[in-house]
This record gives structure tokens, sequence and C-alpha cells, in this order.
């Protein structure tokens, strides 16, 4: 066990119980900030948590992160576990970052996909979709940022199990979306929602499910891109910015498009560092690397998520 | 455990639109069962591929074929893993 969060190595993957043993810690050492809430469990039954940066108040603002929806992608993750860390720390001492939490909240879903997280480290390390079994195939499991309920079913999206890019059954077939769905639903109150993926340097809009523009278009790329700028004047690292289907191909049925399409305006989705070496086999070293420039760029959202307000 | 003893990932960058649509053509070919870890949309993005062993000969005689340049990203998948797990099992002690 983690005597606490100091002796924790930030600079290395860790398995599901590492982490989920690790939020035990950050709870207590920061008890006035934040908090563990069960959202549900998985198709596995693993229990999902959200940690929730909160100093008071009843369904304040809030802003959406979660990380590693797709299993194999462990940077996300790995980013997701610092990320939680810096925010509890520096709250208190960074002037910015305390005054955004004195008025908003901030929900982590540090572990999106548990079971293909868990699957990664014992089975199959290029796992990336649910361990859902699909009845009448052989193949197991849903692209869980294919089965939102935007778009589902449409371009960009397979309706073969055996794809990785399967798109379920049905929208929010996957008991994993479902919980996050009902979350924001029940709060009611999020305005800005924020996947992390790896890998490609990458910061994106909606739409995937269409090519055309969403209506604040032009206020979520400059967002965007001012974002980028203070996340590559970190060590350089150069990302593009644009909505999914413009910068990469048609998707139907993902995360940020249904959040946006449900009002929340500030969807976006990162895709992390890419060496050009590695895919998703980044070395931990470059973890906290990556999580620092990352948060340049999240930091820069969430202060312009609260002083912009809709 | 699933184990890619041999299996390379290759990056490609993309030259030409007729480069674009070849690519999607591979990634049609189920039976190679590859798996695009960035998958080909333009000449501005890399397309990164993890081959199995049993599919290289053919997918690499396929870009030789198309004059489709490719380099070796990573040269044996599972020697990657076996240091990424070697070095959690030292993290987590």
């Amino acid at each position: 066990m983690e005597r606490n969060t100091k002796s924790f190595n930030f600079g290395a993957y860790h398995r599901l119980e590492t982490i989920y043993s690790w939020m035990d810690t950050l709870v207590a050492q920061h008890s006035n900030l934040v908090t563990k809430l069960e959202i549900g469990r998985s198709y596995e039954n693993r229990p999902m948590y959200v940690l929730k940066f909160s100093t008071g108040g009843n369904k304040r603002p809030a802003i959406w992160i979660d990380t590693g929806i797709h299993s194999r992608e462990w940077v996300s993750q790995a980013t997701g576990v610092w990320t939680a860390n810096k925010i509890a720390t520096d709250y208190g001492r960074d002037a910015s970052l305390t005054s955004l939490l004195n008025t908003m909240d901030i929900y982590m879903l540090i572990l999106a996909n548990p079971d293909g997280y868990v699957h990664t480290h014992t089975h199959d390390r290029m796992w990336r979709k649910t361990r859902s079994q699909i009845p009448g195939s052989v193949c197991r499991g849903v692209d869980p940022n294919r089965n939102w309920d935007a778009g589902f079913g449409g371009p960009g999206a397979s309706s073969s199990p055996c794809s990785e890019s399967y798109h379920g059954p049905s929208a929010h077939s996957e008991v994993e979306v479902k919980n996050v769905v009902n979350l924001i639903k029940s709060h009611g109150n999020f305005k800005a929602f924020i996947s992390v993926h790896a890998y490609s340097q990458l910061l994106m809009y909606p739409y995937g499910y269409s090519c055309w523009n969403v209506p604040h278009q032009p206020e979520l790329d400059s967002v965007g891109r001012a974002a980028v700028k203070k996340l590559t004047s970190l060590y350089g690292t150069q990302y593009k910015v644009g909505s999914i289907c413009n910068i990469i191909y048609p998707a139907s049925g993902g995360s940020i498009d249904w959040s946006y399409d449900t009002g929340i305006k500030y969807s976006f989705a990162f895709e992390l560092r890419d060496t050009g070496r590695y895919g998703f086999i980044l070395p931990a070293n470059q973890i906290i690397p990556t999580a620092s420039e990352t948060w340049l760029a999240l930091k820069h959202i969430m202060e312009y998520v609260r002083d912009d307000p809709y | 455990d699933r184990i890619f003893t041999g299996d390379q990932v290759i990056r490609i960058d993309v030259q030409s639109k007729e480069q674009v649509q070849l690519l999607r053509a591979l990634e049609t070919e189920e039976e190679l069962e590859l798996d695009f870890w960035l998958h080909p949309v333009s000449t501005e993005r890399p397309v990164d591929i993890r081959v199995p062993r049993s599919s290289l000969s053919s997918v690499k005689g396929y870009l030789h074929d198309h004059n489709i340049p490719f380099t070796v990203m990573i040269d044996d998948l599972q020697e990657l893993l076996n240091q990424e797990r070697a070095e959690m099992e030292v993290n987590q002690m």
C-alpha cells in the first residue's frame, strides 16, 4: 500500500488496484478538496471511481475529464493520475487554480474502461475496447468511443463485433458509457467535457460524426489553439487543432460529440504525445513530461471555462 | 498472455492521395489481421500499422509493389513489452 502520495511514483505505469489504492491516499491527504465517488460498475463488475474536486456548494458548474477510455493508451491513465495529484497539490498554492475551484468543481474519471485496462495488464497489452460479450459473436468488446448517442452507427464506426471500432448493439449499450451519461445528466451543470486519448498530438472539438462545423467552431478553435500554444511552450511538442472529422476522419458515436449535443459547449478531446518511436508503448520516462505539457493546455481550457460562462 | 513476438509496427509517411487509397485497401484485408494504430487519412498524418509476424512478408511486399516507402518503428513488439513489464515490476517492488 502506498503510505502517502509523495511515495507514489508518478513516472511509472501502474495496475488498476494500485491506482485505486492511490486514490484513497489522495482523498485522505486532501479531504477538504477531494472525494471519491463510485458512479457504477463495469461489465465485469469493477467499480468505476470519479475523483471530485470541490470546495463546497451544490452542483456547482463543473468540468469533466476522463482518461483512458481506450485501455491500451496507457499514457492517458498515467497522465490522469499525475493531473489529479497536480490539482490537489496546487489548490491553495496556484492562485488561478484556486479561484477556479472556489467557483467550479472538477470531476476526473481516470480509468474510464477498467475492464479493458486490467485486460491490457493481464492478457493482451494491445486491447482497446470494453470486455462485454456480444451475443452470437466469438469476438468481445465494443469501442466505447463509438458507443455514445451521437450519430450512433454512422460513418467511422463498424457494425462488426470483431472490429476495433465496433459501435456496439445500441447507443449506450456499454455500462461504462452509460454510467458516465447518467452522472452527467443527473448533475445537469457540466460546462466542459474533456476526453484524453493517446497518441498523435491533436486537440479536437466536435464533430466526428459530421464534417459540418459546429455553431461554436470559431470559439472552440480559438480556445484550442491558445491551449496548444501553452502546451508547446514547455517542450516544443507540436499539436494540430481542429474538428475530429476534419483533422482525423469521420467517427460517429464519440463522447465529445454527445457532450456537445447535450449542451456542453466546451467539449474537447486530446491525443497525447507521440515520439514517433513507440506508439502505444510510450516509455514510462515520458509520462511526466507528457502530463506536464498537457496540464498547461488543460489549465488554459479550464480557465477559459471559468472566465467565459454561458 | 497474448504474445507479440516478431510483430512489427511500421510507419508510413504518406506522400499522395493514391497512397492513402492503397493503404485503405490494405485496411480491408481482414486475413492479414493488421492493427492500424494510426489510420490512413491524408498526407498530413503518418500511418502506423502493427503487423503480425505472419503477415510481414505480405504487407512489405504490397508496400514495395506500390512504391510506398516505410520505416520500421518497432522491430519486435514483444521485446518492448518485456522491457515495459520488467520496468513495472521494478517499480512495484
